[in-house]
């Protein structure tokens, strides 16, 4: 099955 | 104090309508150097960044960094009474509460001025580091928009996959499956239908198509979009404004 990733997973806060 | 004049309200028109979709509240970073957006999707899933620099206006002045907090939806309501050949001036102070829009018709001497009340948003902004790409490619918006919307109406999931022989969008679904396959070429009459492809490894990667169908609604601002991929990294869709951009980060779906 295929999951659906959180973007802010990829990105750090500024 | 900000005043930014855009020579056409349809520009910024056209900018709000091609994300107001899929984020509601966003923070405007208005600065000397332009005007610079960010938000993220309610289920937190896509990224859109924004940036229209000085060229993008007629005239353009913020004498300090001001922050306006806007509800896309009420102000897309003032956008509407504006007409598109008008000119649009947004105006607000050092500390406002509010933002003053002002359209105006040279030719007939006619003036309108909105005022609209600014939210308070509490969002983060994320750091956008330079991702690294395995693939970019480039296509006619209209394109792309036609297979999203043909192939989203089958599966509730879209891939592209990409070789360096050519693109491929597929989905399945209950119903049934399908599948548009794009061979690069270049058109030396009219550059914005060439389709390029820049590949260092093939990638083949699943979105979620009602994130697919919010982003083709940015093919407003740009005959062509950038389409850069990577395994390890959200898709990044760009459509580019005479000075600045509107870009989408997607998240991909990944086999557990």
């Amino acid at each position: 099955p295929l999951r659906q990733q959180s973007i802010a997973s990829f990105f750090s806060k500024k | 104090m900000l005043e930014a004049k855009f020579e056409e309200a349809s520009l910024f028109k056209r900018i709000i309508d091609g994300f107001k979709d899929c984020v509601q509240l966003v923070n405007f970073q208005c600065k000397e150097d332009g005007i610079i957006a960010q938000a993220v999707d309610d289920s937190r899933v896509l990224l859109v960044s924004l940036e229209i620099g000085v060229e993008a206006f007629q005239e353009y002045r913020c004498d300090r960094p001001v922050t306006l907090g806007l509800d896309l939806n009420s102000l897309s309501k003032i956008l509407r009474c504006g007409n598109n050949t008008d000119t649009l001036t947004l105006i607000a102070e050092d500390t406002p509460d509010h933002i003053g829009l002002v359209f105006e018709d040279n030719k007939k001497g006619r003036v309108a001025e909105y005022i609209l009340k600014l939210m308070d948003i509490d969002a983060d902004f994320l750091k956008i580091e330079e991702l690294e790409y395995e693939t970019t490619i480039s296509l006619p918006s209209s394109e792309f928009s036609k297979n999203v919307r043909d192939l989203s109406q089958l599966g509730d999931s879209l891939s592209i996959a990409v070789t360096k022989d050519n693109i491929k969008f597929s989905t399945e679904g209950d119903i049934g499956s399908g599948s548009v396959l794009l061979q690069p070429f270049i058109n030396m009459e009219k550059p914005q239908e060439s389709i390029k492809l820049e590949m260092e490894s093939p990638v083949d990667l699943t979105f979620g198509a009602k994130y697919l169908l919010d982003i083709v609604k940015g093919s407003v601002l740009s005959e062509t979009i950038g389409i850069r991929l990577s395994s390890e990294a959200p898709a990044l869709f760009q459509f580019d404004l005479a000075s600045g951009f509107l870009q989408f980060f997607l998240a991909p779906k990944f086999n557990e």
